[in-house]
């Protein structure tokens, strides 16, 4: 079982056109020369992107894609960030999935498409970074079903023991993400 | 024609209407008054009409005839004219009411006005063409004040030959017959009057307005007004920006006021100018460097870092005293029975410390920063040895040099100290070089002494907490606090913690706010790597070395701490443009959230390559992420317009992102 919760969207609030915040630093990721340390993974998913028997055959998301949480469904302004509740001894990194579904780029108004995929992503690194200890993380099974009923949040945490990530494989479509769920709760 | 009298139409008809049967009524009465008055104006306008058109040729102007525009013409002589005419009726009109032997009752206006036409006279001695304006208007005013007169002065006469009407057999007052009279006239006489006045007025502009040296001057004059007022306005402004940026001048007497103002805590009267001390000491400290212009140039010898030091640490102070403010306000206003004075005391407390760590932590790293800076800038300090004090000893001697002694002559101090002993190449740069630092070595030996002060020392900041309850400064509230008053309501005692500890948070949350800014400002603006690294490792120890700071950071909110390094994998891009727009606009997200280093994965088919590159080039130039996402605006409307022209030869996003940042 897997426990979720909605919380409030605080990219919204965010002048992102004003903001005098400095941009941060980039680079492309090497395995090879990282030390290990404190990191994060986060991995962002367009589900539009994604092939409905990937989905439903893959991991936990995809189990729930068939039960609670129809990822076909999902709007544009949702997103549902999948994340690791335990650090790996071997890593500590830490892993969190971002699931959204990408808006049509509308050739008009470039500042509102612009600002729409922008807050997506906000809102994957806002709740990916937060501490997953957090009060947002509620027990197993508190919260089942009440996401639906939070129209006005657009976002949602979904809490996993375990995430893994299999990034051998390429493309969109061989995504594969396992969930481990709590160990003392139903596991669908 | 006259209702009851259609064949009467002279004056001498008129007598026959008051016949002693007194059947004229009232209308009539108004009738004949106003024919008489008709004939008067009329007959005036023919003789002057007719004078004017016979007369000399400059008269081309006149009171009623304002066509001939332009040309240039004797104003005056109309109303010369006129005076002239009014002047002969006035003499025929009372050498005919005398011989009448009629009581005249109008004698007085009679008299004025024939004074004025003879004042007319003499002062005009015939002269047809006058240039000058003023004359000219003069000459206008008293032609109108002559027609008038003489408008008047014929209805008078009119009014006092009708005198003899009787109405029902009595005869009528005088003043009745006069007041009708006059106000049914009074509609005529005044629009005349406009007419006359606006068609005048039309011919004076319409001349000046045409010299052009009348218009220059005018225009000549605005100009200066308006440049006067300008330049006083803009001094205004100035006086009150340079006020503003540098507060208000008082007597400062040592660079330690702010510090001391700060010491004396809530008890304090000058806690509530503390700001103003403190910016006082920042002018003082200005005026000592010899800055002449109003305020950058004080700024501009900082750096971004001090400056942002210098605000925080003010700002510290100002929250912090104003903090000691609110709770001593608060106590003071709501005074509580002791057992509730212990529910406070667990609250405050716990919360001040809390601040103080802060301020702390704050402090140290700006006295890190300002001290790494001094090394890192001061090359001279070791090749000259007799300038080679350091600013830290030389934050000592100022500290020796004590908090009586003026900012100003602690920095001749620091310039002697610098300059004397070395060469004179060293020595001109030391004095360039300490000019730009003293700011730092002010700011710095601020914050020495503030850390040194107990209630700033990390060791004693429990100590103190306790003993603020006992502390002198904090005794006067105290007694208050413990006088047995009942009727302290349980609800006031609840809100005023609740107050409290919103008030604590905001001030905490403030606090922590401003020193995670000085902190990535530091880093951000640091061009040792070093050094930045050791700012770290400082921060971290100071961090980790005091306990409520401690837990301040745990506490806080993530997205105002630097986080941990992210790396992100993007499965859902499908075109380059948009691998490339994902990405950077995860970037900007990224920033906005203070991720320090963020890593993109997988990008096998290079499209990301540039971004680092990208990403450097913006650090460099200061972008923010405001300006980055106006950026990717710009690329993403020129794009569209591209695609609308059908221009398919685009560059991708990093690479127009690198042309043109």
């Amino acid at each position: 079982m897997i426990a979720y919760c909605g919380t409030t969207t605080m990219s919204d609030d965010i002048d992102w056109l004003h903001s005098r915040r400095g941009v941060c630093k980039v680079d492309l990721y090497s395995p090879k020369g990282q030390q290990d340390q404190d990191r994060k993974v986060i991995c962002f998913v367009d589900v539009s992107t994604l092939n409905v028997e990937d989905k439903d055959s893959k991991g936990a998301a995809g189990s729930r894609s068939e039960g609670e949480l129809n990822l076909e469904t999902l709007e544009e302004k949702e997103i549902i960030v999948i994340k690791d509740t335990e650090k790996q001894d071997q890593s500590k990194t830490e892993g969190s999935v971002c699931l959204f579904k990408q808006a049509p780029s509308d050739p008009i108004s470039v500042l509102n498409w612009l600002l729409n995929d922008l807050q997506k992503y906000a809102l994957g690194f806002q709740h990916a970074l937060s501490p997953s200890a957090s009060s947002c993380k509620h027990k197993v099974g508190d919260l089942e079903g009440d996401y639906s009923k939070i129209p006005s949040e657009n976002c949602y945490s979904v809490y996993a023991d375990q995430v893994n990530f299999d990034y051998l494989n390429k493309g969109p479509q061989n995504l594969r993400l396992e969930m481990a769920a709590s160990k003392n709760t139903n596991n669908n | 024609q006259s209702p009851s009298n259609p064949a009467t139409k002279s004056p001498s008809n008129q007598r026959s209407v008051a016949t002693p049967e007194g059947e004229c009524s009232m209308d009539d009465l108004s009738f004949y008054v106003n024919r008489l008055s008709s004939l008067v104006i009329q007959m005036a306008r023919k003789e002057i009409k007719d004078k004017l058109e016979g007369g000399s040729k400059c008269l081309h102007h006149s009171m009623y005839t304002s066509g001939d525009k332009g040309k240039t013409s004797p104003r005056s002589a109309v109303s010369k004219i006129a005076s002239e005419m009014a002047h002969e009726a006035v003499e025929l009109t009372s050498s005919e009411m005398r011989g009448n032997g009629e009581d005249c009752r109008d004698g007085r206006k009679t008299f004025l006005y024939s004074e004025m036409c003879n004042k007319n006279k003499c002062g005009e001695k015939q002269q047809m063409c006058p240039k000058d304006s003023k004359e000219f208007a003069d000459s206008i005013s008293k032609g109108l004040m002559v027609y008038a007169n003489q408008v008047a002065s014929d209805m008078m006469v009119s009014v006092m030959k009708t005198l003899k009407v009787h109405s029902c057999g009595k005869p009528i007052p005088a003043c009745v017959v006069l007041k009708r009279v006059l106000l049914k006239h009074t509609k005529e006489i005044v629009s005349d009057l406009i007419d006359s006045c606006m068609k005048n007025l039309h011919n004076i502009t319409g001349v000046l307005m045409t010299d052009s040296d009348f218009v220059s001057a005018v225009k000549r004059n605005l100009f200066n007004h308006g440049k006067q007022n300008a330049a006083d306005i803009m001094e205004a402004m100035l006086k009150r920006l340079v006020s503003a940026l540098l507060g208000e001048k008082k007597e400062t007497k040592s660079q330690s006021l702010a510090y001391a103002t700060l010491k004396a805590g809530t008890n304090d009267p000058k806690c509530k100018n503390q700001s103003l001390e403190f910016s006082a000491m920042k002018a003082e400290m200005k005026g000592k460097d010899k800055c002449k212009s109003k305020a950058d140039p004080c700024c501009k010898s900082l750096t971004s870092a001090e400056r942002v030091s210098e605000h925080i640490l003010k700002e510290s102070l100002t929250m912090w005293n104003n903090q000691k403010q609110g709770n001593q306000g608060k106590v003071t206003n709501k005074v509580c029975c002791t057992s509730k004075d212990e529910k406070r005391e667990k609250i405050s407390p716990s919360t001040d410390s809390l601040a103080k760590d802060l301020i702390v932590s704050a402090l140290m790293l700006i006295q890190y920063h300002l001290t790494q800076q001094a090394k890192g800038k001061d090359p001279c300090e070791e090749e000259c040895p007799g300038s080679s004090m350091g600013y830290m000893s030389q934050s000592a001697q100022y500290e020796k040099c004590g908090g009586g002694q003026s900012s100003k002559s602690l920095s001749m101090k620091h310039f002697e100290t610098r300059g004397a002993p070395g060469p004179s190449t060293c020595m001109k740069e030391n004095q360039l070089e300490s000019q730009k630092m003293d700011m730092s070595n002010m700011v710095l030996s601020l914050i020495q002494k503030l850390l040194s002060e107990s209630p700033f020392s990390c060791d004693e900041l429990t100590e103190s907490d306790n003993k603020r309850c006992c502390d002198p400064r904090s005794s006067k509230a105290a007694p208050m606090a413990k006088r047995p008053e009942e009727q302290c309501q349980d609800n006031a005692e609840l809100d005023f913690i609740s107050g409290m500890k919103q008030m604590n948070r905001q001030f905490i949350d403030q606090l922590v706010e401003s020193v995670m800014k000085l902190c990535l400002i530091m880093a951000k603006y640091s061009n040792n790597g070093a050094a930045l690294a050791e700012l770290e490792e400082q921060a971290a120890l100071v961090g980790s070395g005091s306990r409520c700071g401690r837990d301040a950071m745990m506490s806080q909110n993530y997205s105002e701490t630097p986080g941990p390094e992210v790396i992100v994998n993007n499965q859902c891009s499908t075109t380059n443009l948009q691998k490339q727009l994902q990405a950077v606009l995860q970037w900007i997200a990224a920033s906005q959230f203070n991720v320090p280093m963020l890593y993109f994965m997988g990008d096998d088919d290079g499209q990301l390559e540039k971004l680092p590159e990208v990403s450097a080039k913006a650090a460099e130039k200061g972008y923010s992420v405001g300006d980055l996402l106006q950026e990717v605006m710009k690329f993403a409307k020129e794009r569209q317009l591209d695609e609308a022209v059908g221009n398919m030869a685009r560059k991708q996003l990093l690479d127009w992102l690198l042309a043109n940042l």
